[in-house]
């Protein structure tokens, strides 16, 4: 193993963890380096699989699924000390989360342009991945999976095919992808149904989208050519993401950053991404923006 | 999705982050910026090239991998039927009956399987499904990492 980056001290961990662990870069590119934080399994790391962990964003950091997620351990409020994670996917795997792209996180890049796309990113990460092999060979037998969650289904899957017909040879058998976005069209279509059958939305908007945005029994709530559709899917789109609803998890409060934080906008700008808001929005809301706060 | 997860608080793992022990316990270099959950420097300069990643699935599965797409079914930022939808979209026969899946005595989601393909739900988890739902993720960790039944 890779014994600079070592970590065999944390601040605020007040137990002795029984794996070991490594932080540091991987090298995804000329001048753009990737943080990585490294834990082998708790069983039997020569045997067990490796696992890279991957969020998604585009542009969020896989640390929040290791400190908040499924890593060993987590933060607790106070922001100081940390707190084992009994369900931790290194229980049974060694598992590589990896900040990705060149921007995110603690990963950066020397000339400071973060400006990306979906095959860049996924031809940084098979580099980095070849960088974690050069400085971990003994991992090259290992069965290898790739998780992505969010736009991390965008991420795993291109990756893996990287993987699967690259020139380096993993023992790669698979790949998962977790509340991922693996069609922009379907995901827009299907969350006006979600949110009618959730009871988001009252008789009138329902009937008012069916009467606007299907023909012949089938609809069309992601790329209409109806202005007064595309009002009443913006309507939708309104209640689910902008009207106070946790839209990450409908039956939890809202909590932490406020929802008109400006990233919070454009956090949904990846989808309904045929709808802008229109100018007359409120036509349909006939109500002001949500007073909810 | 985006710069600043909607309605989540990690606020704690900033803080712990930027601290300078921990910083430098992770071989952090000094001249980086604080962490930040997301960035927006990437996410507001990233190009979307994908549309929909049938065609990527098709070519993994075609080689033998084996692949799961599961969902937190109360999530709206990428809902499960979009995905349920997405996995039928394939056009590959299924294997199995939609059914539940069973972790601690109780119905912990509804799965269906593709031959190589796994659409799996976890009842009642947001987003962030081992967030949420710690050890139904964990039981469904195991069961696809080790090719067990669910």
């Amino acid at each position: 193993q890779y014994v600079p980056d070592e970590t065999t001290h944390l601040p605020g961990m007040m137990f002795k963890p029984n794996y070991r662990q490594w932080s540091g870069y991987l090298r995804a590119g000329p001048g753009r380096f990737l943080h990585y934080w490294f834990v082998t399994s708790q069983s039997d790391p020569l045997k067990d699989p490796l696992v890279l962990w991957l969020n998604g964003g585009p542009g969020c950091s896989s640390l929040d699924g290791f400190l908040s997620e499924n890593g060993p351990f987590h933060v607790n409020d106070n922001g100081a000390t940390l707190y084992e994670n009994k369900f931790s996917w290194n229980k049974i795997a060694n598992v590589l989360y990896l900040e990705s792209p060149a921007g995110v996180g603690y990963s950066y890049s020397d000339d400071l342009n973060y400006k990306t796309n979906d095959n860049q990113v996924a031809a940084d990460n098979y580099a980095a991945l070849q960088s974690f092999f050069n400085k971990f060979p003994n991992f090259t037998q290992n069965e290898f999976f790739i998780f992505g969650e969010s736009y991390g289904g965008i991420y795993a899957p291109t990756l893996s095919l990287l993987v699967a017909t690259g020139p380096a040879k993993f023992n790669f058998k698979g790949f998962a992808v977790g509340n991922g976005i693996s069609s922009f069209a379907l995901n827009d279509q299907t969350l006006i149904y979600f949110g009618y059958y959730h009871g988001l939305f009252g008789e009138d908007l329902w009937h008012d989208l069916n009467k606007n945005c299907c023909e012949k029994g089938t609809c069309n709530f992601y790329n209409s050519t109806s202005e007064d559709c595309k009002e009443l899917v913006y309507e939708a789109f309104d209640t689910v993401y902008e009207s106070g609803l946790n839209a990450y998890a409908l039956y939890l409060d809202c909590e932490g950053h406020s929802r008109f934080h400006r990233g919070y906008e454009r956090t949904m700008t990846h989808l309904f991404k045929n709808y802008r808001k229109p100018q007359q929005s409120h036509k349909f809301l006939n109500r002001g923006p949500s007073s909810v706060s | 999705l985006g710069e600043v997860p909607p309605c989540i608080n990690s606020t704690a793992q900033m803080n712990w982050l930027n601290r300078g022990d921990v910083r430098k316990a992770l071989h952090i270099p000094d001249m980086l910026p604080p962490w930040d959950i997301c960035s927006d420097d990437v996410g507001g300069n990233y190009t979307t090239q994908y549309q929909t990643m049938k065609d990527v699935y098709l070519k993994l599965l075609s080689m033998g991998l084996r692949a799961l797409v599961y969902n937190g079914d109360t999530d709206m930022a990428c809902n499960f039927l979009g995905d349920q939808w997405f996995v039928e979209d394939l056009g590959i026969k299924a294997t199995t009956k939609y059914q539940s899946w069973i972790h601690d005595d109780q119905i912990a989601g509804f799965y269906q399987q593709y031959g190589n393909i796994t659409f799996l739900t976890v009842k009642g988890a947001g987003h962030m499904v081992p967030q949420w739902a710690p050890g139904p993720a964990f039981h469904m960790f195991q069961s696809f990492i080790t090719n067990g039944p669910y």
